[in-house]
């Protein structure tokens, strides 16, 4: 499960820029982290910084570094070029007598969660919009996507202004859904519903049922158990 | 339990409802089990009114919803059900207009079942669809297969929205609960829901009950 990535305890000395004597051994982690996977679906490295220790034994590196998963290829569920995933990783890694040894991996992915805000257009959720071909490419294709899913399900909003804002919350929602694909470990697809223009909170409060969790359900008789026919 | 069973295909499940934006799930959940308790108990199918609960299951909350273990009590103290035609659903609270002589089938007990979903499966391939309560996460932007979420995402603990399941297999050797959701047969696959089966997932265990028609 994702949890909120919390370096170790670094000691006394803060953690160091990346330098070139680090570049070895965090292309090492990399190699690691990469074991046993097809080309074309290798992270590549971001930033490196870290640290060494030189003991009786060699050199032990302490590395933070960023890995960037590359990004979501299926067309149903990968709209959006923001989908490329970043994992924030600490390695422990000693170099004895010039042969790298992984001594620690802990890898956990960035927190890039999304907040509902009404005030919030597409292109301030997506800051670099007028800049970066990508996120024009992702904002014609989201505003497509919307206009497609405004026609299936015959909806209409009462103003400009609300039809901005369902889109704001549509392509939140893409993300939350990609999200979701990619830790579900079933076989489920998630994307575009008829529930897709809701924030969260909106789908909670009218199509679901608080008091099932709220209220101690009354007792009832067991069943009894099924007897051999 | 067989190792697959499905009751649509036995003709014991009516057509996928809608509940609109009304959190009445409850309510689709529990007629869903009556429909098919008196489909095997009495031969025929007939679709049940949700909006008689609605208004007339005081001890629930219409739209801010409700609990399936109430909502059996409530047909066992109206005194049954009117079908779907006599009182059609509203989706909004409205005066009880329930009439016993318009009541076209009866309950007269309801059950807990148990959380083993090895014993869940051989109640349902025995006794018909059962009324279940699960943790809806995920379930807004559902489209088709098997969904298994993690486990932290999807606690047991908090259950919020009540199906029925209707049937299970497996697929690709992955097991999976059939589930009869009530938003519509243009949500999920013809508006019903794969749950990944045999691991608890979304708490798909924790409140399985029926009726009893004798």
């Amino acid at each position: 499960a994702p949890v909120p990535f919390k370096p170790r305890a670094a000691g006394a000395r803060a953690w160091e820029p990346s330098s070139p004597e680090l570049l070895a051994p965090a292309r090492f982690a990399l190699d690691e982290y990469n074991r046993g996977r097809a080309a074309g679906s290798r992270a590549v490295l971001g930033t490196v910084r870290g640290r060494v220790r030189r003991t009786a034994q060699g050199s032990l590196y302490s590395l933070e570094a960023t890995l960037e998963e590359p990004p979501c290829k299926d067309p149903l569920v990968c709209l959006l070029p923001v989908s490329k995933k970043t994992m924030l990783c600490t390695f422990e890694i000693l170099n004895e007598l010039g042969k790298h040894i992984l001594l620690r991996r802990d890898c956990g992915p960035v927190d890039t969660k999304v907040t509902d805000n009404r005030n919030e257009s597409v292109s301030s959720f997506l800051p670099q919009l007028n800049s970066d071909p990508l996120q024009q490419d992702f904002s014609m294709k989201i505003t497509s996507v919307f206009k497609d899913f405004v026609a299936t399900y015959n909806r209409t909003y009462e103003s400009e202004e609300e039809a901005q804002w369902r889109l704001s919350v549509f392509a939140r929602n893409m993300v939350r859904a990609q999200k979701i694909q990619a830790l579900d470990r079933g076989t489920a697809q998630y994307g575009v519903t008829k529930f897709s223009d809701l924030t969260e909170e909106e789908f909670h409060t009218i199509y679901l049922n608080p008091l099932l969790r709220e209220e101690p359900s009354k007792k009832m008789r067991l069943a009894k158990s099924l007897t051999d026919p | 339990a067989p190792p697959e069973w499905d009751w649509r295909k036995k003709g014991a499940v009516t057509e996928v409802k809608d509940q609109g934006m009304c959190g009445s799930c409850w309510a689709f959940s529990v007629t869903g089990n009556v429909e098919g308790q008196w489909f095997l108990n009495r031969g025929t199918l007939l679709s049940l009114s949700e909006q008689e609960l609605l208004d007339c299951d005081k001890v629930d909350k219409a739209c801010l919803g409700g609990l399936p273990s109430n909502a059996y009590t409530a047909i066992e103290k109206l005194g049954g059900l009117e079908t779907e035609d006599d009182y059609s659903y509203q989706g909004h609270v409205q005066a009880c207009s329930f009439s016993a002589q318009m009541a076209k089938v009866y309950i007269n007990d309801s059950v807990e079942l148990s959380q083993n979903e090895q014993k869940l499966a051989a109640w349902l391939a025995q006794k018909g669809p059962i009324s279940v309560a699960i943790n809806a996460f995920g379930m807004q932007f559902y489209r088709h297969g098997i969904a298994h979420p993690l486990r932290p995402l999807c606690s047991p603990w908090l259950i919020d929205h009540a199906v029925l399941l209707v049937g299970y297999g497996n697929r690709s050797n992955i097991p999976f609960w059939a589930i009869k959701n009530s938003w519509g047969s243009d949500w999920g696959e013809e508006g019903y829901y794969y749950l990944h089966r045999g691991s608890g997932a979304c708490g798909v265990n924790t409140m399985a009950s029926s009726a009893v028609v004798n």
